[in-house]
């Protein structure tokens, strides 16, 4: 019999439970009825045993989503956590979609489930990547857009991790602007 | 209270435990 050391056993716990979503866009039904719950976790490694059975979010057809957000906390704007909140938005171009997408979809969960932002860990709701043949955005939600210096701390660690070019900007938009904008997108609250 | 973090290169080395 081999001796295994008790770190090979036990399960690294999180910080917090997280729940993965798949949203696929079926025109005939309502859109939350296309909003499925894949499962939650909290450890380490029940995180890599559903990343590694997954399929990659480059490959998911248009239309799709991931979200990965807190346990209880529904990926919508509707959600009691979500609704005076706005999400850091990295816009891709198509390219992208083949050289850096999963990358940074998967940079972006290990923040969440390493806790990277630290004492801002509350404000962090979760994450979201859409799938458009329009362009692919990834979007890291939070709680309340009036928080400014959590808020630009967020993006600005969101930026670093995911190592975006300095004079490449990104933007921060409330869900609230989002949902009642006229044109096609919603203006930046914060730009880091 | 106490935080439970994880470095990214620890998370990554997790990828392919049994």
């Amino acid at each position: 019999q081999q001796i295994v050391s008790p770190d090979m056993l036990i399960k690294h716990p999180l910080q917090n439970r997280w729940a993965m979503w798949f949203f696929k866009n079926d025109k005939s039904k309502e859109w939350t009825a296309n909003l499925k719950l894949i499962t939650a976790f909290d450890t380490v490694e029940d995180f890599w045993g559903l990343y590694n059975h997954i399929q990659k979010a480059s490959r998911l057809p248009s239309g799709c989503d991931y979200s990965l957000f807190k346990d209880g906390i529904q990926p919508m704007w509707e959600d009691a956590s979500n609704k005076n909140g706005g999400r850091w938005l990295v816009n891709l171009n198509k390219n992208q979609r083949q050289t850096e997408l999963d990358n940074f979809w998967l940079e972006t969960l290990l923040c969440l489930i390493g806790e990277a932002f630290d004492d801002l860990t509350d404000d962090i709701c979760g994450a979201t990547i859409n799938i458009r043949n329009k362009g692919d955005k990834l979007g890291l939600w939070t709680r309340d857009a009036r928080r400014g210096d959590a808020t630009l701390q967020i993006g600005k660690k969101l930026k670093e991790r995911l190592k975006i070019p300095q004079k490449i900007g990104i933007g921060f938009q409330a869900h609230s602007d989002t949902a009642t904008k006229a044109g096609s997108t919603a203006r930046d609250r914060y730009r880091v | 209270g106490t935080r439970i973090f994880y470095e990214r290169a620890f998370l990554m080395q997790c990828r392919e435990s049994p």
